[in-house]
């Protein structure tokens, strides 16, 4: 007998259990297996045994991404974490810097490229998952009240820096106008300021002032003249800024006439403000006479209105 | 045997939903990651 009746080998099998996901016709090749001798029960079991080895395949893959992303999460949040350390100890540069970067983004869309999973992807800067919380940049601001002639109509805070007027609004709040000033020294200083008359009392200018000099106080200062003094409102911090070596001294010099008085008597005017113990006052009194340029403010401010006066 | 062969290709669509979703979630992480270091350089 010829062998070849037995076998026939002109059927171009293919028993790859891929090829069961392919399109070939599930019927055709269940006859390929029974032209082999094959029943239905092992096709079956190769079946499974394709899905069983597919299903581990793609467990294995799952089991790498996850792994991929617990490390990629993980990156990602060691940076942000050194991003936000960083931005809270140096939140004036970051805020220049960052304008800086939003306008160079802007012009050149730089893309890093990162390979995912064999395929290389690459992303543009998304500036709005990057926002730094506003509630993070703290800015010392500080307020000062100025008490004006009736006649000046001007909203001019002298404390001894130049400033440069940029714009002026009407609040809803306040029936006179809010001007606003930066630092002459701007970009490089970040100090703003915004004056506008008290609702209470109109005479009075209410001066705040936001950030901090990053430069030295002006040698040649201005001392407020006969038509401004200084002032502080409550709870928050004034300084009185006649230079900036000389320590921080907070005066109140509208609320009553006999401090005025007081004033004229002694050159250390006694504040009344409970919350600043006397002791420090004295402290404070005695640290700016012994501040050279304290003194020298001084004689230039009394010998100014001296001059105004005659 | 039906029940089990049905029950893989269950368990094999599952895996790949799964599949998929790691790796959309992925690409959004690595976005994120290169944002971040984009605003740093």
């Amino acid at each position: 007998m010829d062998c070849s009746s037995w076998i026939n080998t002109s059927l171009d099998l293919n028993i790859n259990p891929h090829r069961l996901h392919e399109d070939v016709p599930k019927k055709e090749v269940e006859n390929n297996f029974f032209s082999l001798g094959m029943n239905k029960s092992s096709l079956k079991e190769e079946a499974s045994g394709a899905l069983v080895e597919e299903l581990k395949r793609v467990t294995a893959e799952n089991k790498k991404l996850t792994e991929m992303l617990t490390e990629m999460c993980e990156n990602y949040n060691a940076l942000r974490s050194n991003l936000m350390e960083y931005m809270r100890k140096n939140p004036e540069k970051e805020l220049s810097s960052s304008k800086k970067r939003k306008s160079e983004s802007s012009n050149n869309n730089n893309s890093i490229p990162m390979v995912v999973n064999g395929n290389s992807e690459s992303s543009s800067t998304d500036e709005e998952s990057c926002k730094k919380p506003k509630e993070e940049i703290k800015t010392k601001v500080s307020r000062v009240s100025v008490r004006t002639e009736a006649s000046d109509t001007s909203l001019i805070v002298k404390d001894g820096y130049q400033w440069r007027k940029y714009g002026q609004k009407v609040t809803r709040d306040n029936p006179s106008p809010r001007a606003y000033f930066k630092c002459s020294f701007a970009p490089s200083c970040p100090v703003k300021k915004k004056v506008q008359r008290s609702v209470d009392d109109q005479s009075v200018l209410v001066a705040t002032y936001e950030g901090e000099h990053n430069h030295p106080h002006p040698s040649q200062m201005e001392v407020t003249t006969s038509s401004n003094r200084c002032v502080t409102l409550g709870s928050v911090p004034c300084s009185a800024s006649l230079s900036s070596s000389a320590p921080t001294v907070t005066l109140d010099w509208t609320k009553s006439k006999s401090s005025t008085k007081s004033e004229s008597k002694n050159i250390i005017p006694k504040i009344d403000s409970p919350e600043v113990p006397q002791v420090l006052v004295e402290q404070m009194a005695t640290s700016l006479t012994k501040d050279p340029n304290f003194r020298a403010a001084l004689v230039a401010a009394i010998s100014g209105k001296m001059l105004h006066n005659n | 045997e039906e029940e089990s062969t049905s029950d893989l290709e269950e368990e094999l669509k599952r895996v790949t939903a799964e599949n998929k979703k790691l790796s959309e979630m992925l690409s959004v992480v690595c976005e994120n990651y290169n944002t971040l270091r984009n605003h740093l350089m």
